[in-house]
């Protein structure tokens, strides 16, 4: 616990260079997994207020540390077996209310380029806040889950089903979807950016408007908008080049 | 020819310490030369001191250890020597300039976990597994 060993007398105490300096900083990322020093957008002033992915993943983070203790056994389970864990926030919304007679939904684009390269998805979730629905609603809901696979100019987009869960109107919480098998499709086309949708319908099978029925999106306070948890597993351990 | 007087060997005490003591203050801690034996030492990587708090969210730097220490002969218990590490120890003995005392080295290694921003401010909780030394010993 104390000071790490002083250099014998003889050995000079060298400075790094400004260019040494970085040569090793840039070592330390290399050793990281990092291809570089990510320069995230300071986020403006108003944007201070605690954000919901950034919160949802320092809990992540004081689970997957805290077991480092228990070396590792019980993070293993916990969180399955992540080497990396990315939460997206960068969203694009679209709301659909047509007329009476159409579904509405509500539709989630990401942006997935920063996806790292070399790393396969164990997992994927949406996750959208819901708060007790104020209209009088029947009390199932089911929400549904597609990814927009293709766009179509004269008629209804491509979608692929990828999860169901059914609450009551009165429930409050995180409501988690599963869009791991999505995912495939990431890894293909990495630079196309991701379209989830989402439908909420009654037990008789009316269409709700998700901001009816209680769900957040991009509008709701920082702390319940929604985003997307990516979990990977490093498919082999980066080989660094060697400086 | 005057027959060299034979020089007295030191009286070699073949006990060893008990196997999980470690070294207390009377004991001889020090190899040859007064330095340390093979153990871990305290390492703190700082992200403040590399300037990184505005990227990284947690943790602000992480105790990583490091190993240093003599590899002399006997090994001793608390030194997790190899079977490999108490053989090369002997025979740098008989020959010290031939074959290299074994190494202080990691023996167990376990993983740290840092949560970041990207460039595009998503966070990202990342494993990086071996960069904590949990216990040296002699290889």
């Amino acid at each position: 616990g104390g000071p790490g060993p002083r250099p014998p007398p003889g050995c000079p105490q060298r400075r790094l260079g400004p260019r040494e300096r970085r040569d090793l900083q840039h070592e330390i990322l290399a050793v990281l997994g990092l291809p570089g020093r990510p320069r995230p957008r300071a986020p403006p002033a108003g944007a201070r207020l605690p954000a919901s992915a950034p919160l949802f993943m320092l809990d992540l983070y004081h689970a997957m540390a805290g077991d480092d203790d228990e070396d590792g056994g019980s993070r293993e389970r916990l969180l399955g077996r992540a080497d990396l864990v990315m939460s997206f926030v960068n969203m694009v919304e679209l709301d659909r209310a047509l007329g009476p007679q159409e579904p509405h939904w509500k539709e989630f684009r990401f942006d997935l380029t920063q996806i790292p390269a070399g790393e396969a998805v164990t997992a994927a979730e949406f996750r959208i806040y819901k708060l007790p629905s104020t209209h009088p609603l029947n009390r199932t809901l089911h929400v549904s889950m597609f990814e927009v696979v293709r766009e179509r100019a004269n008629r209804e987009s491509d979608l692929f089903f990828l999860d169901l869960q059914t609450l009551r109107a009165g429930d409050e919480g995180w409501l988690v979807l599963d869009v791991t098998a999505a995912s495939d499709r990431w890894l293909l086309n990495r630079n196309k950016d991701l379209g989830l949708r989402l439908y909420v319908e009654t037990e008789d099978g009316h269409s709700v408007d998700p901001g009816l029925a209680g769900l957040l999106g991009q509008r709701a306070p920082r702390s319940k908008q929604p985003f997307m948890v990516t979990f990977f597993r490093a498919s082999s351990s980066p080989i660094r080049a060697p400086r | 020819a005057v027959r060299p007087l034979k020089r007295r060997l030191p009286k070699k005490t073949n006990e060893l310490p008990q196997p999980n003591r470690l070294p207390g203050i009377f004991d001889d801690i020090h190899g040859s030369h007064g330095r340390h034996v093979c153990r871990r030492h305290e390492l703190y990587v700082s992200f403040q001191d590399l300037g990184w708090l505005d990227w990284v969210i947690a943790p602000q730097g992480y105790s990583a250890y490091y190993c240093e220490g003599e590899c002399s002969f006997p090994l001793d218990s608390c030194m997790n020597a190899t079977n490999h590490a108490i053989l090369q120890s002997l025979v740098h003995l008989m020959k010290p300039d031939a074959v290299p005392k074994a190494c202080c080295a990691p023996t167990k290694l376990s993983a740290t976990s840092v949560l970041y921003y990207d460039s595009s401010n998503n966070v990202i909780l990342r494993k990086h597994r071996n960069m904590v030394v949990k216990a040296c010993g002699c290889h």
